[in-house]
């Protein structure tokens, strides 16, 4: 699965995912990443999220829906809230996955309980990447 | 706020000779995004250029490179939406076309929200898409043999998603999870 959140300079915010699904699917299967909520979601008002794991999973957590709706009920920050939110999940349903979130303030939350997960963000000349564990590298463009 | 393009590759137990290619791959997507974010000044614009990059690169499950049904066929899933208006456009059951996110995008300009199967095609070669033919031209080997690493561990016995196993693919090491 890959994915992208973006936010302009007057807080405009937009959310796309794209997947070929799961490896050994049965035909006819659907997964999250079309799904409002789950896959992807994006609202001015709080922020955007792109997911990406075990589809059965985090269709059955809104994963998308419910990192939004921590920003906006519970007060917490991008990063904190995706945290909180994979962690979550993979501990009540097991199945591992990943988010990438923008807010409102355009803060950045990076987080997932597989084992990797490719990301990568431009803000100004920054570059940064990852794809381990608290893995953080940057480069200038 | 200051403008921001932020992409992911996509998540499990991604084999370690995977993982410069994806890291390539995203950090150009990324680049490429953000461009493109300056160029129109378009977040839609953006996020849909974004995914493209990494729907062309063999390295992502996504577009080329898609990961194969049980028939060894593949079928795609896409969506976007726009944080201003709550528009959404999705898509699945795409088949043979480069670009399910830029159909999702389509989408958007119908009165649904989601289309898929027989009437999603049909919508895509009313659009003028590509349907690329003959059919399977998304196939790569990589995924081919992901499939039958999987199948071979089907008939090995295994249970792939036994409970510990939910979202990993370290029994398949090219298999990925979604």
């Amino acid at each position: 699965t890959v994915g992208a959140v973006a936010i302009d300079s007057s807080g405009n915010i937009a959310v796309a995912t794209s997947t070929g699904g799961i490896t050994g699917k049965l035909p006819g299967r659907i997964g999250d990443t079309p799904l409002v909520g789950a896959g992807t979601y994006a609202d001015n008002l709080v922020g955007g999220v792109s997911t990406t794991g075990h589809g059965e999973t985090i269709m059955k957590y809104s994963l998308a829906h419910d990192i939004l709706k921590r920003i906006e009920f519970l007060g917490e920050d991008a990063q904190t809230a995706t945290e909180n939110s994979c962690k979550a999940m993979t501990d009540r349903l097991v199945g591992t996955a990943g988010a990438i979130t923008i807010d409102r303030k355009g803060q950045v939350g990076i987080s997932f309980t597989s084992k990797r997960m490719a990301w990568a963000y431009i803000k100004g000349t920054q570059l940064k990447y990852g794809i381990e564990q608290n893995q953080h590298q940057e480069e200038t463009v | 706020i200051e403008p921001v393009v932020l992409v992911h590759g996509g998540a499990g137990d991604i084999p370690s000779e995977r993982v410069e290619g994806k890291l390539v791959g995203v950090k150009l997507a990324a680049k490429v995004g953000y461009a493109k974010l300056r160029e129109t000044g378009s977040v839609l614009d953006a996020v849909e250029e974004a995914v493209r990059s990494m729907e062309l690169d063999p390295y992502f499950n996504a577009g080329y490179g898609s990961v194969l049904t049980t028939q060894g066929n593949v079928e795609m899933e896409a969506s976007i939406m726009n944080g201003t208006t709550l528009r959404a456009g999705c898509c699945t059951l795409v088949k043979d076309i480069m670009h399910p996110i830029s159909l999702a995008r389509r989408v958007m300009k119908t009165p649904h929200n989601f289309l898929g199967g027989e009437g999603v095609m049909r919508f895509a070669a009313e659009e003028g898409f590509e349907i690329m033919d003959p059919p399977g031209q998304l196939v790569t080997d990589y995924a081919k043999e992901a499939l039958e690493e999987w199948k071979e561990g089907q008939r090995r016995g295994e249970v792939e998603f036994a409970r510990t196993e939910i979202g990993s693919s370290n029994k398949y090491s090219k298999s990925e999870v979604g």
